[in-house]
């Protein structure tokens, strides 16, 4: 996502 | 990883053990809404392409996996069982799903983080998310008499994108710049959703009867 984090959540 | 959210994906799975339970149990699938286990596929689908491309963790690989193989394995019940399937209803199950479906494309194509293939299906995929439940919620009212099973089954789905909403309030006091809009007003959205069967289900539980929604 355009924040860098990956979706870590389920 | 916060308890809340641990409580969540836990109260998550659970529910599709309750789900598989009452299948294999009573080899029925009375009250179960195909279309909604049908859109919780997709909705894993678009979700978890991640999977392909990038590792977490032992723990969120193993859970994206068993929610894509468990649906799968509920709709294969539902679909294809000699006896289970003669149990559904398609009569009643009869939602149009592409009226959920479409919508929430076209909004991931304009609200999403990043115009990306695979950005504009997680953003799908949590759109869908919060209304997937519907054509459920719908056949529980065409049904009269729901089975306790079916009624736990959706007591905790929809306790577990509640305990999500703990979570993300937990994140938001605990990590300074933590921002989630997408998923936090569909998340919200979603447990809304919930509170009319929450409110017949815990009435039901009180009074010690059967549960039944007013259609």
């Amino acid at each position: 996502a355009a924040m860098g984090a990956p979706h870590d959540e389920l | 990883m916060n308890i809340f959210r641990f409580a969540g994906d836990m109260t998550h799975l659970l529910s599709i053990i309750v789900l598989l339970l009452k299948i294999n149990a009573t080899k029925s699938c009375a009250g179960v809404s195909l279309k909604t286990q049908e859109l919780y596929l997709l909705v894993f689908v678009t979700r978890y392409l991640d999977l392909l491309y990038s590792y977490i963790s032992l723990y969120n690989t193993f859970m994206k996996l068993f929610f894509i193989c468990s649906s799968g394995c509920v709709i294969w019940y539902i679909r294809e069982h000699k006896t289970v399937s003669q149990t559904y209803d398609s009569a009643q199950d009869t939602f149009r799903v592409l009226f959920l479906a479409c919508p929430c494309m076209i909004l991931a194509l304009t609200v999403n983080h990043d115009f990306t293939v695979t950005e504009v299906l997680w953003t799908f995929s949590i759109y869908l998310e919060a209304v997937a439940i519907l054509p459920q919620l719908v056949l529980l009212q065409r049904t009269k008499n729901v089975d306790t099973l079916t009624g736990n089954y959706v007591f905790l789905l929809g306790g577990y994108r509640a305990l999500y909403l703990l979570n993300w309030i937990y994140r938001i006091l605990t990590e300074p710049g933590y921002r989630q809009w997408i998923v936090w007003i569909s998340g919200t959205i979603q447990t809304a959703i919930y509170c009319d069967f929450f409110y017949y289900y815990i009435k039901s539980w009180r009074n010690n009867e059967r549960l039944s929604l007013p259609s």
